[in-house]
């Protein structure tokens, strides 16, 4: 999986990275 | 992975173990996760820090706003740090502080003398159109003001959670957020 991909962490959060 | 986060026990832990949210530069790219829902219009972001473990002194951890979910996005963080204290040197207090990126073609901006602070802390920031405010509080009540800042962002941003540990090459940073509160003003 990309580890740079947004995910979901708990309904309504999500998890970006960037940079 | 530079940023790990879960849910659990309504509290948000997120581990770091790279990354940094630039400051100096602002355009420079930062190289952060960020764990965020939206947030329309005037509003703010509150939570409370239980933990904060194993940073480097360039790590951090904090709440922010941010106009927009890529490398320059302008943002403004209310953050606690690792400080290095001159006379202590194994002395590695926490501190309250502030990043932010006022605009991407100019010299960034930070609080030049963070508070030093301890657990728990609650961390929070306003928005009132283009003023950001961000404070702390040892208590949830009592909030001391750390920077109020003009900043230009668009009525669609996105509040969160972010933590980074730049050069934490061998223990992951981590910090418990518990009882986030995203709230839309009235």
């Amino acid at each position: 999986a990309d580890p740079f991909a947004s995910r979901s962490v708990v309904a309504g959060w999500t998890l970006s990275h960037f940079g | 992975t530079p940023l790990q986060a879960t849910f659990a026990d309504g509290k948000f832990t997120l581990q770091a173990d790279s990354g940094m949210l630039f400051f100096k530069r602002s355009d420079e790219a930062d190289g952060v996760g960020f764990v965020h829902r939206s947030l329309e219009g005037d509003g703010s972001i509150m939570a409370k820090v239980t933990k904060f473990d194993d940073f480097h002194v360039w790590g951090g951890a904090g709440v922010m706003l941010r106009d927009e979910n890529k490398p320059l996005g302008l943002y403004m963080c209310a953050m606690l740090e690792t400080v290095h204290v001159k006379d202590q040197p194994d002395q590695h207090p926490i501190a309250a502080s502030i990043r932010m990126r006022r605009q991407v073609s100019n010299e960034g901006f930070r609080v030049q003398r963070p508070d030093q602070v301890k657990l728990p802390v609650w961390l929070k920031i306003e928005r009132q159109g283009q003023t950001f405010r961000s404070s702390y509080s040892p208590d949830g009540k009592e909030w001391k003001l750390l920077k109020e800042m003009e900043i230009p962002m668009g009525p669609k941003i996105s509040a969160g959670l972010t933590a980074w540990n730049r050069y934490g090459k061998t223990k992951f940073g981590t910090v418990v957020f518990d009882d986030v509160q995203v709230r839309k003003a009235p």
